[in-house]
């Protein structure tokens, strides 16, 4: 996957960081401090579908010259999260007892186009 | 989209940088909660005294790190307890929970910490009784008790897993535990709440899935 730069325009992993302090919910999250909401965000034209995940290889090159031989009458593919992580919470119930949980696939490890 | 165009995908117009950080941290807030089930944030009335809380959050570390009889559970629960009634020689430890708590876990596994500082010759008897509201009236009745043998000063612990699984079935999920102790130990408390030999429960347990029809 590929990470955000400032002027990207292709299909990348944006890192976006959640600060529980600054929304107000320290009191209540004991741990982390916050939340790495990443996202993936970019376009995805018709010779970038199915990378990464397609293995570099002749078929690869092969079903490239296709796509952008096609490329005028293809509709885009689309930019996704390709992995995930879940979300490790420590934090107070309204009983003041603590719940210790992970939530899947909550922070996006990178991006990928379909 | 880059400023000044539309998203290639929704059509929408770019928003302002400020705009579109408060639209990220509002779907942060709706997605955490979602996935926690809460209808919004809790509001915590007393945390728990941080040497209590360590202490039982390493004890949940000690549990996960050597596995054994624990059963891996995507939640734990630590329940730390305020004192209630006492005697010389007994106390009532009041353990709450929410309804929103005990209407969506299944607990799988629930451990009562208990320390004793009172000065051991040879095992001495400690009885723990779990008590629960007597629905024909104000009092209270004895739903279970156990004696048990400890043999000088430390932590033991006893299986509660039984007693929070029928408490979880109830209106009102209180549980309230009682301790008693040979007559010259004095108090089965430490006498600060914040002390870090506060006793507490551990519970595993895992998100109860609603009843779902598969239709073939």
């Amino acid at each position: 996957g590929v990470d955000c730069g400032a002027d990207s325009r292709m299909c990348c992993r944006q890192e976006f960081f959640v600060d529980f302090k600054e929304i107000g919910w320290e009191d209540w999250i004991i741990q982390p401090e916050g939340y790495h909401m990443n996202f993936c965000a970019g376009l995805c034209p018709l010779h970038m579908a199915g990378i990464p995940g397609l293995a570099a290889s002749f078929h690869t090159a092969v079903l490239n010259r296709i796509k952008a031989a096609s490329a005028a009458a293809a509709v885009d593919s689309c930019c996704v999260p390709t992995q995930r992580r879940p979300l490790s919470l420590l934090y107070y119930d309204r009983d003041s007892n603590i719940v210790k949980t992970d939530i899947p696939d909550m922070i996006v490890d990178s991006c990928g186009c379909t | 989209a880059a400023k000044g165009e539309w998203c290639p995908a929704c059509g929408v117009a770019t928003l302002a940088p400020g705009a579109q950080r408060d639209a990220l941290l509002a779907l942060a807030k709706q997605s955490i909660l979602a996935k926690l089930r809460l209808p919004g944030r809790p509001s915590v009335p007393q945390p728990p005294a941080r040497a209590a809380l360590l202490t039982a959050l390493r004890r949940v570390r000690e549990q996960r790190s050597d596995g054994g009889s624990v059963p891996s559970s995507p939640l734990t629960l630590l329940l730390l307890p305020s004192a209630g009634s006492s005697t010389s020689r007994s106390v009532h430890l009041h353990f709450r929970f929410s309804q929103e708590v005990a209407g969506s876990t299944e607990i799988q596994q629930a451990t009562l910490y208990l320390f004793w500082a009172a000065p051991g010759r040879g095992a001495q008897p400690v009885t723990v009784r779990f008590l629960q509201p007597d629905p024909a009236g104000p009092n209270v009745t004895v739903a279970s008790e156990t004696r048990l043998e400890v043999p000088g000063a430390g932590w033991t612990t006893l299986d509660v897993g039984a007693a929070v699984r029928s408490l979880f079935r109830q209106d009102t999920p209180r549980l309230t535990v009682e301790l008693e102790v040979p007559e010259d130990w004095g108090s089965p408390l430490p006498s600060d709440h914040g002390d870090a030999h506060w006793p507490f429960v551990v519970a595993q347990a895992r998100a109860r899935t609603p009843h779902r029809l598969h239709r073939r």
